[in-house]
């Protein structure tokens, strides 16, 4: 949960669609 | 796709693939640079180009099969290696220079305006040096640059990992960029006899370019902490991040 909580943005960026959406 | 189901052409093919866009900062500050445009302009397009790079890992074939915590991990323990062997790269024909975007292109004394950056423009130019001694291939440097992600976090990544066989994967997956970086330097006619040599000269530089990271992150840090520059969202989270770490 720390590794969570230390990256909420990261997380949703990863589980965010295709890598193009992110970008 | 699973990484061993690739043929090492096949990994890099994917690897040139991956490959994110060239990030530009926009709107450039006027010149000479103060110490804290200079900061401001680095830290917005380092905000930039790690959107870009997360995009990047998960077309590495077999990095989002596996587990998150060990996706997070990974990009945590090196984004500033990446952005910084991305900088090397984009450097490369241009000796005393850093070319960190089309449009924020640095000579080395320009970096005088900031307080103990000079250190590290010193040591990203020594190692770009040193590339560019070895004539550095677009595909060695691609298999590099994923081989610095994969390799970023080893001892806690096997302890945490709540997926076991993510370890497995991955240990999968740094066997295959290591068969392609040596295809790469196989396929490029050298004498066999030289391919290892070739292959250990660059995996040395790798420690420098862990060292350069490690002194940006700490420069990075204090910078905030004196407040000179203000750093928000995604490069605010992977940099309080290191801060947890070390602690």
């Amino acid at each position: 949960s720390s590794l969570t909580e230390r990256h909420k943005i990261l997380h949703r960026l990863l589980q965010e669609g295709s890598p193009s959406d992110i970008s | 796709i699973y990484p061993n189901a690739l043929s090492p052409e096949q990994f890099v093919i994917t690897l040139i693939e991956a490959e994110p866009p060239n990030v530009l900062l926009m709107n450039r500050p006027k010149k000479p640079f103060t110490e804290a445009s200079m900061m401001m302009s680095l830290t917005k397009l380092a905000d930039k180009e790690l959107v870009h790079m997360i995009g990047w890992a998960k077309k590495i074939p077999g990095f989002v099969e596996l587990s998150l915590f060990d996706q997070v991990r990974l990009l945590e323990s090196c984004w500033l290696e990446i952005l910084m062997v991305g900088l090397m790269w984009r450097s490369i024909e241009h000796p005393g220079k850093l070319i960190f975007a089309a449009d924020l292109i640095l000579d080395r004394d320009e970096g005088k305006c900031v307080e103990g950056i000079l250190e590290i423009f010193d040591m990203l130019l020594a190692t770009t040096s040193r590339l560019r001694d070895l004539k550095l291939q677009h595909k060695e440097y691609l298999c590099l640059k994923a081989m610095i992600l994969l390799n970023a976090n080893m001892f806690p990544l096997a302890m945490g990992s709540n997926d076991p066989d993510s370890s497995v994967k991955l240990r999968h997956l740094l066997n295959a960029i290591t068969d392609a970086l040596v295809w790469v330097i196989a396929k490029s006619g050298l004498p066999y006899r030289q391919q290892s040599n070739r292959l250990a000269n660059l995996l040395m530089l790798l420690s420098h370019v862990r060292h350069a990271s490690n002194k940006g992150m700490e420069h990075l840090l204090s910078m905030r902490c004196k407040n000179v520059v203000p750093v928000y969202d995604l490069l605010l989270e992977m940099l309080n991040a290191n801060t947890l770490q070390d602690h």
